[in-house]
């Protein structure tokens, strides 16, 4: 089955040749530009390098990428597979056989959406029988760059990254990768959806073919709509649709009144986007269950796809492109989470013993039983007791053991002191970042708001939205969070944006907006958790029952914006570097969360 | 721990990807500094 891409396998070489039609890559770039000219959003200057450029760099493009990863050379014999991830999908090759140089030769087509993910990761796993299998090297590459490059060798092997220790190289993988031509895919694409229902195989489709493929594109039109359209792409009057003929009618009609309203495949609601992004979506179910696609798919994350095959039985079901959120947030045993930066989703890092009493205590009456009955005052006790314990010469050995075990998570150049200058584990905990770790974006400009922590972040415009999605305590309210004395009107349907942060993040919070200190309000209250599964069981109310501080910053731009910082179980100290009455810019240091009570 | 930020009703337009992955229950890793969204106020006056 042809995929119209410019792509050909090669022979016994590990690293494939590929067809070298000189004007490929021009060729491609000029209908990328012409895509963007007719979806409106070009310039119209016409294609200047400069352009062509901006074009590349922008989000602005639909299309397949075919990326094929061949094999690799690792430094050690073992059984091995690969993943590519883009965004919220993630795909592997088969288990190559015991060696030190696997080979694959597995492809996937990708589909790049407009603003979606462009950074494609791939990642090299040892198996397992038993236990899960372990990541041994990883590397990215950036799709839109592929565009971008002048050489027709679409293959290139790569550097194979230690995800422990950065710039270690622990192998090399050779990979190709293609962008296939829109052109080729709206070709291949009218010439797939005329197979569908050319029952007589001749190439072209009679009226009662026609009108079959429009039910199965999802369309109720009156048969008379139908033979409008059929006369209408019937340019030659042979009484006959060619496929050029019904290249052209797709092209003009879905752009006037959407021709294709779901997938024939999937069954998925189309013309949500674009024509390109139907197109491109349509192109690759119907390559489902064609064979030409070897690698397996259907995962979220490159974790889920490593694990062995005792944690599939169990947990397999537990996972679709459906599952993120609110109940595998709460219920599963992994909490999935979106990382704005790559596009991607990830796994958080709880140890599963964890997961399982935080379930007990906070997702059933009996737990909120327990917690009625004394609990509260033991979290207290303990985390004062942590406090303490954090703040000793002797909790500095902790320090190496937390940076190893969420090795790929803390990024220790970014940190301002060397681990020998932290004295005890708090002092670590809180660490400070080096001035240019975190950019602060637009800083010059005051109307726009920024993220206050290094964090899980959920927003909601109102807060019947932040209760239908996440929140899901009974008892909460803004009058709740807030308390009667900073409580208003205006806040009451206002904005909510929560900023949850984890063991192994940055401490410190900042200023999301630019203006003046008010106020300062101290609330006393218990130390839950602060995990999803507190957050989303209607048996606990975090969020209006913790210790907290609320500070409100009078601005310009914003009106008033409250501000509350929430302690959590075993860190629950809360410590501010200003004051009332303090003119604050966004994005500069407020304070901090620490260890202790 | 957790930092909760309350904006008053009608002053501040968040970023919409991040309200999609919160529609969808999701919660975004984001890093200090990052764009949150935009002043309604501002942005009004643009239009105007």
């Amino acid at each position: 089955m042809g995929h119209g891409s410019s792509k050909s396998n090669g022979s016994d070489s590990s690293v494939p040749t590929f067809d070298s039609k000189p004007s490929r890559v021009s060729r491609l770039r000029h209908s990328l530009h012409l895509h963007r000219h007719r979806s409106g959003s070009g310039n119209g200057r016409g294609s200047s390098s400069f352009s062509q450029q901006k074009l590349l760099a922008s989000d602005d493009f639909a299309g397949i990428a075919l990326i094929t990863l061949i094999g690799a050379e690792m430094k050690f014999k073992d059984k091995w597979f690969a993943c590519v991830t883009l965004g919220e999908r993630t795909f592997r090759t088969a288990t190559s056989d015991h060696t030190d140089k696997p080979l694959w030769k597995s492809e996937k087509k990708l589909l790049l959406e407009r603003k979606g993910p462009h950074i494609a990761r791939i990642s090299v796993f040892e198996t397992n029988i038993l236990s899960k299998n372990n990541l041994v090297g990883y590397c990215e590459i950036d799709l839109f760059q592929v565009l971008d490059r002048d050489s027709d060798s679409d293959s290139e092997v790569l550097d194979l990254l230690d995800p422990s220790l950065p710039n270690t190289v622990v192998g090399k993988i050779s990979v190709s990768c293609t962008i296939e031509d829109p052109v080729d895919t709206e070709k291949s694409f009218a010439r797939r959806i005329l197979s569908i229902v050319d029952y007589n195989q001749d190439g072209m489709l009679s009226l009662s073919e026609f009108s079959d493929l429009i039910d199965a594109f999802g369309n109720q039109v009156a048969a008379s709509k139908k033979e409008e359209l059929f006369k209408a792409a019937d340019q030659n009057g042979d009484g006959n649709v060619s496929m050029d003929e019904l290249a052209i009618l797709l092209a003009i009609q879905q752009e006037k009144e959407p021709l294709v309203n779901s997938c024939p495949v999937c069954g998925e609601i189309l013309g949500k986007y674009d024509r390109l992004n139907d197109m491109v979506h349509l192109t690759l179910c119907f390559d489902e269950g064609t064979g030409n696609q070897v690698m397996t798919g259907g995962f979220l994350t490159e974790k889920q796809a490593s694990y062995g095959w005792i944690f599939k039985m169990s947990e397999w079901t537990h996972f679709s492109s459906y599952d993120v959120g609110l109940n595998a947030g709460s219920s599963a045993s992994h909490i999935l989470v979106f990382d704005r930066k790559t596009k991607r989703l990830v796994e958080e890092l709880i140890d599963g013993k964890i997961v399982l009493s935080m379930r007990a205590i906070y997702q059933s009456k009996i737990g909120l039983s327990i917690i009625d009955t004394g609990a509260k005052d033991l979290l207290q006790s303990i985390s004062e007791k942590q406090g303490r314990r954090m703040n000793s010469v002797e909790s500095a050995e902790e320090i190496p053991k937390f940076i190893e075990f969420f090795k790929d998570q803390i990024n220790m150049a970014d940190v301002k002191y060397t681990i020998d200058q932290f004295k005890t584990f708090n002092e670590f905990f809180v660490r400070e970042l080096k001035p240019d770790a975190r950019p602060i974006a637009y800083k010059e400009r005051d109307d726009i708001a920024v993220c206050a922590a290094d964090s899980r972040l959920m927003a909601f415009k109102s807060i019947e939205d932040s209760l239908r999605f996440w929140i899901k305590g009974r008892k909460f309210s803004i009058q709740g969070l807030l308390g009667n004395d900073v409580c208003s009107t205006t806040f009451v349907n206002g904005t909510l944006v929560i900023f949850r942060l984890a063991p192994q993040d940055y401490h410190r919070f900042h200023f999301p907006v630019s203006g003046t200190i008010e106020r300062f309000v101290a609330i006393p209250g218990c130390l839950y958790t602060v995990n999803p599964i507190a957050v989303n069981s209607k048996y606990c109310n975090v969020f209006t029952e913790n210790k907290r501080v609320v500070s409100v910053i009078s601005t310009e731009e914003f009106g008033k914006v409250v501000f509350i910082a929430i302690g959590a179980t075993m860190v629950g100290s809360i410590t501010f570097l200003k004051k009332e009455g303090d003119l604050v810019q966004k994005g500069e240091e407020f304070g901090y969360f620490s260890f202790g009570g | 721990s957790t930092v909760v930020c309350v904006f008053e009703k009608d002053a501040i337009d968040i970023d919409e990807d991040l309200l999609l992955n919160s529609a969808r229950s999701l919660e975004t890793l984001v890093s200090v500094g990052m764009q949150l969204g935009v002043s309604r106020k501002k942005r009004a006056v643009n239009d105007l």
